[in-house]
């Protein structure tokens, strides 16, 4: 699965997902990405989120919509999209990782896989990773 | 004005260490394309289709070209856009023999009343929208081809190699 989030100069911040699926899936399975609020959300007023990991985990607990509330509520983004994953590990053993940036275009991301490949851009500086520590 | 920013993955999952490389340059290059947007007067929008074209035709990730199989050895693949301003968003799934899916989820967006189109459908739609279709075999690596011979017939497998938890050990 690959995803992006994005905030532009007038503050609007929009994502996407596009995935191939999980190798040897029956014909016709659908995971979370296309699904408003389980594999992603963006708003204006709170930020964006694009997940990835295993679909149906992600459906069964609205990953995205989890993180999203934390955020309107008051709760950094880091903190939000951890105490999820950590969530979704505890209420169906499901895996796999979020990123997502506020409506300040604070970023933040985390996953519960082995690793998650990442890059994000700000201030013209490049930053990247797959392994947790990076 | 806000001080643009776009973040980029390829996927949550057991890296395997022949692409690792592959993976760290491919998000790279997709969040310079996104950001290369911003920084020259484009939307949140078109800097999240244009970090997603990269990533679709990097045949490392599990997106467009490189999608995993089916277990009938066809690529079947999703994708959503949406935009925080209006909360307008499009999707697609189960669409086949698309180069960017991504594009196909933005036209849903902007061109219909609707917000997710499947199988068939969003593949006629996508014709309509004069999207060309590419033949299967362009959109197949051949990773995918091994994966699919490795994990054929036991799909419970590939969920357990593919999201094993960074905490439960193992060889």
């Amino acid at each position: 699965t690959t995803g992006a989030v994005a905030l532009d100069k007038n503050g609007n911040v929009a994502y996407g997902t596009s995935t191939g699926g999980i190798s040897g899936k029956r014909p016709g399975r659908v995971g979370d990405s296309p699904l408003i609020g389980a594999g992603g959300y963006a708003d204006n007023d709170v930020g964006g989120i694009s997940c990835t990991g295993h679909g149906e985990s992600i459906s069964k607990v609205v990953l995205a919509h989890q993180v999203i509330t934390s955020m309107r509520t008051g709760m950094d983004a880091q903190e939000a999209a951890d105490k999820a994953l950590a969530n979704m590990a505890s209420r169906v053993k499901g895996y796999g990782g979020v990123i997502v940036l506020s409506r300040l275009g604070d970023v933040a991301l985390s996953y519960t896989t082995e690793n998650m490949s990442w890059a994000w851009a700000k201030k013209g500086t490049l930053h990247s990773g797959v392994s947790p520590g990076e | 004005m806000t001080e643009p920013v776009i973040i980029v993955h390829g996927g949550a999952w057991t890296l395997p260490k022949d692409i690792v490389d592959g993976s760290r340059a491919g998000t790279k290059a997709a969040a310079k394309a996104g950001y290369k947007k911003l920084t020259s007067g484009g939307t949140a929008i078109d800097a999240v289709e244009a970090a997603l074209r990269v990533l679709e035709d990097d045949p490392c990730f599990d997106s467009g070209t490189g999608s995993p199989l089916t277990a009938e050895g066809k690529v079947e693949m999703d994708a959503v856009i949406m935009d925080g301003q209006t909360l307008n968003s499009g999707a697609v799934a189960c669409v086949h023999n698309i180069k960017h899916p991504i594009e196909v989820a933005r036209k849903v967006m902007e061109k219909t009343t609707h917000t997710l189109l499947v199988g068939e459908g969003a593949n006629q739609f996508a014709k309509e929208m004069g999207i060309e279709s590419v033949p299967l075999d362009s959109l197949v690596s051949e990773r995918a081809k091994s994966d699919l011979a490795l994990y054929k017939g036991n799909y419970g497998d590939t969920v357990k190699n593919a999201f094993k938890s960074r905490d439960s050990g193992h060889d």
